[in-house]
């Protein structure tokens, strides 16, 4: 079960179609500061279901469009794909890969889609859930919140382990 | 559910162990169990737990247990983590991902600069453990430090233009292994 | 008390825009002093201001001035600090202490590993302006990089033995001027 | 005016008196993770009057005393002396020097010293007001803290300008 490739389309500071794809071993996203590798992260937090603005430094989840630069025009949405294989066949789908994509429009308007089909979030989470990731997603680290669980109490440690369990 | 945590936490506990031997070597370090609402009892044993944990449980009115972690350095006495510096810190967490990786492997994780206030030292000890870990999990590591750069197996270069577009190239590095080897 | 105000607000803007060119080359910066309890007025020009400052002020019943910090790294459009990078969040942090600080130098500033996000071309933006305003105020630096380092003219090294007691032994550079003249 | 030495006995990892002496020019504090750096920057928060442990890390202000090591002895009390010296005779205490000392004991007894004089909290304040140091503190800034001023709303970096004036 791993991470089969990210597409990031009119997300952040990728108006255009852009797709990484993951292979065996370490992978490692590179580059000065401010070109963009964070927003990639963000991007994978954002396609899985985040809910909070804030977890992807936006104050409202319009912030996530493209909104232009110099000599370039905003983006209409923005749209990521993540796309899941499933090796072991966890997936009670019956696919041996599942593609993930959310989407949101300039207006508001938005959806979730599972193999292309429009679905609820719910759908989205259920999937995740039998693939091992869980909806806090504590197996991303977004930058600055490495020592969150030193900071955290307890109480919030143990619900950390209860959902990897 | 109770039972599976009961199980991950064990696993988890005991690879925190191991996994801080690596990371701290020569220190030791545990995740212990607690239950405030027993009082007095939970404290035995825990001589440097703030005392604020068992009114903050109470305060929701319910017996909530929760994860303590205790770890050591190297010829420090044990300590509040707070006093930690800021690599220890990062070394703490990063300890207790790998232990509940280790006893519940998720299928990727993504590590935004997390070795930011790691010396060089620790941050070859924590690489050692990507590296290690690799063949159960994917890890994708978001870094601006070299010495980083230098574990992967495939490299992501993100750029900018003076137009505020990203674009990445990627590349397939030389079997890890084999420049490793020739080392 | 007002007037010291808007007299050191005034020198610290204007400084703001020229670290800024400094540290972003290219790009641009500023402050802006807002008065929430004036309403729409002060959200005119403001069309990035979060509608929440105006609420929060409100709440405490006190026209209550802020600072609004905005900047436009290269190529980009203006836009929410808050979607800024790491690195570009320390560059702009780091702008607002030299701005203020040109306006009411400080006797010292002590900055603890404030460089942690940045990459190495950032770093040395941000050493050149330590070390180009070193006459006006002391800095000193707590760092684990070497890059940094290499910045110093006195170095004070800090080890801890297997006892947990700290050290330190100083050493006074040869003249960093004579060292980079000779470069 | 400028800072020219800091003097730490007892305090976190430095249980013997240790003394590091600034000049002119730039000053770098180098050593590996843990080393003890930080604990010199708290040192001087510390001392220059700083009342919440939460700022030097600790959760009581007793966690500032050396609590011992492996073979070594805890401290009976920490000890912090900064000798600020005032070239410009801006320190109306008439003094080209002023040394302040900040004492806690395992007891929870402490005490300020003004040039060796016992002292109160506030006639420290007056002192380092009086050599352009706020009581914020704002020309420290400690490990992990030098994006505050971005994630701070503004009303705080107006206090923050003013404080400077
Ligand atoms: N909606 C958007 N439209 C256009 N640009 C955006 C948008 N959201 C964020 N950005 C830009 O993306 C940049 C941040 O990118 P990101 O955080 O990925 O950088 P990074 O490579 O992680 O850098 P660092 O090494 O400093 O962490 C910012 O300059 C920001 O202005
Ligand atoms: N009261 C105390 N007694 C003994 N040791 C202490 C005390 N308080 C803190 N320490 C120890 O000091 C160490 C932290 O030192 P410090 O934060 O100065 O490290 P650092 O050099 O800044 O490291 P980093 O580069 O990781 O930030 C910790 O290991 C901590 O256990
Ligand atoms: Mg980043
Ligand atoms: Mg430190």
């Amino acid at each position: 079960m791993h991470l089969r490739s990210i597409t990031l389309k009119g997300f952040k500071s990728f108006p255009t179609r852009t797709r990484l794809e993951f292979g065996h071993g370490v992978s490692v996203i590179v580059g000065p500061n401010g070109s963009g590798k964070s927003n990639i992260t963000d991007a994978v937090l954002w396609a899985l279901g985040e809910q909070s603005p804030l977890a992807v430094r936006g104050q409202s989840m319009r912030d996530v469009i493209f909104a232009g630069g110099h000599g370039v025009q905003g983006a209409r949405a923005a749209e990521v794909e993540v796309v899941i294989e499933d090796g072991e066949g966890r997936l009670d789908a019956g696919f041996s890969e599942v593609s993930i994509v959310r989407r949101l429009e300039r207006d508001g308007e938005g959806e979730y889609r599972l193999n292309g089909a429009r679905c609820r979030l719910v759908e989205v989470i259920e999937v995740l859930s039998d693939s091992g990731l869980g909806k806090e997603m504590h197996s991303v680290v977004s930058q600055g919140k490495v020592e969150q669980i030193v900071l955290s109490r307890p109480r919030e440690r143990r619900l950390l382990i209860e959902e990897a369990a | 559910i109770r039972e599976a945590f009961e199980e991950t936490f064990a696993a988890a506990a005991e690879n925190f162990e191991d996994v801080v031997q690596h990371l701290f070597p020569g220190g030791r370090g545990r995740l212990r169990l607690v239950h405030p609402e027993r009082g007095p009892r939970s404290l035995i044993g825990a001589a440097e737990s703030p005392p604020g944990h068992g009114e903050t449980a109470e305060e929701d009115g319910q017996p909530e247990t929760g994860v303590e972690i205790e770890v050591t350095p190297p010829g420090k006495s044990a300590k509040r983590l707070s006093l930690l510096s800021g690599g220890e810190k990062s070394l703490v967490a990063l300890a207790f991902m790998f232990a509940v990786f280790l006893a519940r492997p998720c299928p990727f994780y993504i590590l935004d600069e997390v070795e930011a206030a790691l010396d060089d030292i620790n941050i070859d000890r924590f690489l050692e453990l990507v590296k290690r870990y690799s063949d159960r999990a994917q890890f994708i590591v978001v870094t601006h430090q070299k010495r980083t750069m230098d574990a992967a197996d495939t490299l992501y270069g993100v750029s900018m233009g003076g137009d505020g577009v990203s674009r990445v190239v990627s590349r397939r590095l030389a079997g890890r292994a084999i420049a490793e080897a020739a080392a």
